[in-house]
């Protein structure tokens, strides 16, 4: 996990 | 994953792609923006941090390698090898008048006020604005865009209009909602909409691009 977002787009 | 997101990613590739043959086989970046091309570079950079430390899928994460090994490459070709072909008199977009507003943008809106979250905030806002430079460019040198180039700018056009898409497709299949990518990607999305009609209603005839300066 990224901090609280999970960019998990490009 | 969705079609929209997926297509998108490759016309952002097929973007990427073209503008490298093009430098690559005419041997010459004339009517490229450095300045942009080092703009998306940073955007990269400060996005794809995420690489080694979240493990998303095999795809991200080989699509974020190819970004930035594509986006290095193209700034050397410009910047080192096919220097003297640099068009610098007609680059002369003041970066510093996008980067700075936008870091500090990133500062205050962002989701979370951590290092990584900041600079990823930072690139979605960058990214937005950093065709400027290319698009100024094309209305200064005379206004004839190569066709190789408007190629270019389509797709990296399209890909951001696609995300659009992915973005509405997501908050109605999974509630998904990223305000700050969907505004950004909104404004990078209306900046090329001048391009487009360019694009569509000259280059699909055949005819050459010129954006009226």
């Amino acid at each position: 996990r990224v901090g609280i977002y999970m960019h998990d787009e490009l | 994953m969705n079609i929209f997101r997926l297509v998108g990613d490759l016309s952002h590739l097929a973007a990427l792609i073209i503008l490298l043959l093009k430098i690559w086989k005419s041997r010459s970046c004339a009517g490229v923006s450095g300045k942009s091309q080092i703009m998306f570079a940073m955007v990269y950079m400060t996005r794809y941090l995420d690489l080694f430390t979240t493990f998303v899928s095999v795809y991200n994460s080989v699509m974020k390698v190819v970004f930035l090994l594509f986006s290095f490459v193209t700034v050397y070709l410009i910047y080192f090898k096919f220097k003297a072909t640099y068009d610098g008199n007609h680059d002369t977009f003041r970066v510093e008048f996008l980067v700075v507003p936008v870091a500090g943008l990133a500062v205050l809106v962002n989701h979370e006020f951590s290092f990584l979250e900041i600079l990823w905030t930072f690139s979605i806002y960058l990214e937005s604005v950093a065709i400027l430079p290319q698009l100024f460019m094309i209305s200064k040198t005379g206004c004839e865009a190569e066709t190789i180039t408007s190629h270019y700018l389509f797709a990296l056009g399209i890909y951001r209009a696609l995300y659009i898409a992915n973005w509405i497709f997501r908050y109605y299949m999974e509630g998904f909602f990223d305000f700050i990518a969907i505004v950004a990607g909104c404004v990078q999305t209306i900046l090329y909409c001048d391009f487009f009609y360019l694009y569509v209603t000259k280059v699909w005839k055949g005819k050459r691009l010129t954006i009226p300066a």
